[in-house]
């Protein structure tokens, strides 16, 4: 474990629950997109199935457990308890054009041909594009709620500081995961003009609001 | 070298 790795996670863990705690408090799920939402509980699951089989660490395990957790009750919360407030005209991107490339891509690019190795190599894959409905969402609608971009902007933020995490490995521990890395790399990217708007706007106390 | 899997990391 590395700083940059925990503080990586402990951002990823504030992302998710300040996506929770905005959905719950507000009683509404404007603005978020469902879409982007059932993909990181797809990337959470076909990550740690090996959750119950092998043990890193009691952080590791917990983690683990409360991504999965949290990422179910967030799609429960959208689809079911607040389905009324869910923006289903603007959340339209087309989540198979996600999910059937990042499947057959990992099952020709990868580590290991065994089934749990191509699972997290699809996780690994399918995270990196999670986010684009949702910035597809925002960018239909042509703004964000700030606690929305706060949101976005933890999230963004954690698997960059997971770039910084490799770059010590490879430096400290001559260790590296390139599926992982490239992914990350890609991941980061299509936040970037986010984060330059959430950096020039949102942190000036403006709204989010997205060039028509 | 890549040493084990980077399965330690979430």
């Amino acid at each position: 474990m590395n700083i940059f790795r925990l503080v990586g996670d402990l951002s990823h863990l504030l992302a998710i629950i300040i996506l929770l705690l905005k959905i719950w408090k507000t009683r509404s799920c404007a603005g978020i997109s469902g879409k982007s939402q059932i993909l990181f509980a797809v990337v959470y699951t076909t990550r740690y199935l090996d959750l119950l089989t092998t043990y890193v660490s009691a952080y590791n395990t917990v983690m683990k457990f409360v991504f999965i957790v949290a990422s179910y009750a967030t799609v429960y919360l959208m689809y079911v308890k607040f389905r009324a407030t869910y923006d289903h005209n603007h959340d339209t991107f087309r989540i198979e054009f996600l999910l059937v490339p990042c499947f057959i891509l990992s099952l020709l690019i990868n580590h290991e041909f065994t089934v749990l190795e191509v699972m997290w190599t699809f996780s690994i894959y399918l995270e990196s594009v999670a986010i684009l409905p949702q910035l597809f969402l925002v960018s239909k609608t042509g703004e964000a709620e700030s606690i929305t971009s706060h949101y976005l902007f933890a999230l963004g933020s954690y698997r960059a500081l997971y770039l910084l995490n490799w770059v010590y490995r490879y430096m400290a521990e001559d260790h590296y995961e390139l599926i992982a890395i490239v992914s990350g790399v890609v991941q980061t990217v299509l936040y970037c003009d986010f984060f330059y708007l959430y950096i020039t706007k949102v942190l000036k106390g403006k709204k989010l609001q997205l060039p028509a | 070298d890549r040493k084990g899997n980077a399965k330690d990391e979430l």
